[in-house]
């Protein structure tokens, strides 16, 4: 069991405090406004009401001790970064930071944040690919270059086997498995033939996934 | 190649408009704030300043013909159900609406939306994830039962095969693929040895992942 600090009760912090306390862990949950706090009382193991920019404020709730924290803070950007730079002094451990564009995620990177994430950027471009091909529920970028995806199987490839679509060497396409109802096929048998309503997982190039969506 | 359009010009949907227009489609921009269109303007094909909660102006610009209409409107909660309503009213093929809480996203879904999408929420639980076990570099839902995952491979495990540590019969999670610098290695081989770097992409259900974490 470890102890996380988060700081900013936005909708995406709230998510992070609440999530982590239910795998179990110690979590400090940090926000200037009281009400912000008071949603979330009762669904992490602290709440406290501060500044974060007030480094003594921090030493006081002994934020150097937690295994991680998260900066959730977001249209403030500059309370967002001097926030950063005062747990990078006070000896953090681990420091996530979100950002609201490149310019502020460059800033925290150079300042000494561990990690940096764009939740709204991220999950526009996954929304985006579902929406341009129809047959994609979810885009999952594993790489620079490479993706999964998962794919509803069209009606006209109904009852074809996946060996005779050979998504492999027509797109250099891999499936990795197929969902069936509440089942998963995993590696499944090229002789295998599709049904209505499977939903196919594949891992390819993005380049190669772009082809694959626009011929189903 | 289709025709969107996204209303609200937020970190969201700047996003999703910018990234609709990359993959080669036609993307109409509404704000009823200038100032966030004037960021968007050469990323898209049409930007319009409009409200998007006066119906006529909808019908001016031909949104019941788009072929889905995205609504990211964050804080005005009221205008987000609104503007769904008489999208849904004006005869829409496809709305995506987001939400900001679980409340809002019922109504959403009750008046029409197709789908309705937490960005915030659902990158807090995958950070949480990745917080929660150092070895998880992301975690991706795949149905509310399994989960894929991206592990990396802890020291101690560094010269082992895969058949040896035979992570189906200990935990029931299966290795889809290793991530080896930027090569792929799908459905590999048990007696391929692991190496310091190699990234496993699993999938299991959630409990069975969330116990291979903590032995990690
Ligand atoms: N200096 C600070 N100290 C503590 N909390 C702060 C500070 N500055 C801002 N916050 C808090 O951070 C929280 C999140 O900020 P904000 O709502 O601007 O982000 P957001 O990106 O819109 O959030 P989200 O998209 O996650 O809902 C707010 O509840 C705000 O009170
Ligand atoms: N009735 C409306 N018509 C058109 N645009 C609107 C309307 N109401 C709000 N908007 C726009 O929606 C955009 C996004 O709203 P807001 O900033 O509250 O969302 P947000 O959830 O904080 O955004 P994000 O998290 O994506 O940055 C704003 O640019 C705002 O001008």
């Amino acid at each position: 069991m470890s102890e996380f600090a988060v700081i900013g009760m936005g909708r995406f912090g709230r998510s992070v405090a609440t999530t982590l306390h239910q795998l179990g862990h110690r979590v400090l949950a940090i926000d200037e406004n009281e009400e912000a706090l008071r949603h979330i009382a009762d669904d992490v193991t602290h709440a406290v009401q501060l500044d974060s920019t007030d480094s003594e404020a921090l030493q006081g709730v002994g934020i150097a001790n937690m295994d991680a924290v998260v900066v959730a803070i977001g249209a403030a950007i500059q309370e967002s970064i001097l926030t950063t730079l005062i747990l990078k002094e006070l000896g953090c451990k681990k420091i996530v930071a979100k950002a609201s564009n490149d310019l502020q995620g460059k800033v925290l990177e150079r300042i000494g944040a561990d990690a940096v994430i764009y939740p709204e950027r991220d999950m526009g471009v996954r929304i985006a690919h579902t929406l341009s091909s129809p047959g994609v529920l979810d885009y999952i970028e594993i790489s620079p270059t490479f993706s999964i995806e998962e794919l509803s199987v069209p009606e006209r490839l109904v009852g074809q086997t996946l060996g005779r679509l050979d998504l492999k060497a027509r797109f250099g396409v891999s499936v990795l498995l197929i969902r069936r109802d509440s089942q998963l096929l995993i590696s499944p048998d090229p002789e295998i033939g599709l049904q209505a309503g499977d939903v196919l997982v594949v891992v390819g190039e993005n380049r190669q996934l772009t082809k694959l969506e626009t011929s189903l």
